[in-house]
């Protein structure tokens, strides 16, 4: 798995951190995201009540540097890692920062008109 | 059409704000449409309360009575709009500042009416249509869909897969026609979107989708609006 090193330091977003998942071992694995969990507390200013709850942002975070791997397959044009929101669930993401209704515009909604665009 | 514009450039939008732990990016979104809308009314920019319409805005859909404006467990740029319209205008940030909660009472105060809506629209499907509006009538109020958002560092967001389910309002401030892509080893037209998750997200609180196929929805919903020149008090 890759981790974009940019979103770990906020520095050279020309440098990638890779970690090897299947030469490394699991200790070292684990030491690495402990590492970037340590740099995304301190980058966002994040502290947490109590051991249980930051053992379980850790879990979350783990989950989103696996998840944002996969965004960085599947969007390789931009650049995806770490951010304020890593220690969020896509469930409390949603709950917490996004909040669009349910889209149904009425019928008699007014249209913009059509404007001219060739000149 | 210009093959590049940003309203950044021209004076139309203010810093980014940060919405924090509450779902009101819909008033972001439609506060910074009716900032861009009185900046091209009056040349003068001026920063909106978004705490007027999370404490104050309970518009319904008018076809579905039990779907509402409802601060922070979300809204909807258009009942927003029409919130502003009826109550006669939107206050500024400084006197009505944002809290980032929804449980206050509604302060509006009518003799502190900053800006007006006179009128609001929604825009076609057609990018160009998009374009054109943009660019003849100030940023536009867009939804979106907001799963790869998460994650986004930098760059043209342009992922293979995307859902068009909206769940995120933000504000469409431009377009720029050459963001490389190193991949596809070619140019990738975008939009310029302006967040409300701080400074610290993204492109310094902007983000960058890519123009062409309704990526993420983001054609989907867009809306439109007018001000009317106001003299704030």
């Amino acid at each position: 798995s890759a981790v974009q090193a940019d979103a770990l330091n906020g520095d050279d977003p020309l440098i990638r951190e890779v970690v090897d998942g299947q030469d490394a071992s699991s200790s070292n694995l684990l030491s690495a995201e402990q590492h970037h969990f340590s740099l995304f507390k301190s980058k966002f200013k994040k502290s947490y009540g109590s051991q249980e709850e930051h053992d379980y942002r850790f879990s979350v975070f783990k989950a989103n540097l696996r998840r944002a791997a996969r965004h960085q397959a599947l969007d390789p044009t931009a650049s995806h890692g770490v951010t304020q929101f890593s220690d969020l669930t896509p469930a409390e993401f949603r709950k917490q920062v996004l909040g669009l209704r349910r889209l149904r515009l009425p019928k008699d909604a007014n249209e913009a008109p059509i404007l001219p665009t060739s000149d | 059409l210009p093959e590049d514009f940003d309203w950044r450039d021209k004076g139309a939008v203010g810093p980014v704000k940060n919405q924090g732990s509450c779902g009101s990016c819909w008033s972001f979104s439609a506060t910074g449409a009716l900032e861009g809308a009185h900046f091209l009314a009056t040349g003068e920019l001026v920063s909106l309360s978004e705490q007027q319409l999370v404490d104050c805005d309970h518009e319904c859909d008018p076809e579905e009575p039990d779907s509402c404006d409802s601060g922070c467990n979300g809204g909807l740029m258009n009942s927003a709009f029409e919130y502003t319209f009826k109550a006669g205008g939107l206050m500024r940030e400084e006197d009505y500042p944002y809290t980032g909660t929804d449980r206050g009472t509604c302060k509006f105060d009518k003799n502190k009416v900053a800006a007006r809506v006179a009128n609001f629209s929604v825009v076609s499907l057609d990018e160009d249509q998009i374009a054109a509006n943009l660019v003849k009538n100030g940023p536009l109020a867009v939804a979106i869909n907001a799963v790869f958002m998460q994650t986004y560092i930098g760059g043209v967001s342009c992922p293979y897969i995307c859902s068009r389910r909206l769940d995120h309002g933000v504000l469409l401030v431009g377009y720029g026609s050459a963001g490389y892509s190193p991949i596809r080893m070619k140019d990738k037209p975008y939009w310029i979107i302006k967040n409300s998750w701080g400074e610290k997200w993204g492109e310094n609180g902007f983000y960058k989708i890519c123009r062409g196929r309704n990526v993420c929805g983001v054609d989907s919903m867009v809306s439109t609006v007018a001000a009317v020149q106001t003299t704030s008090q």
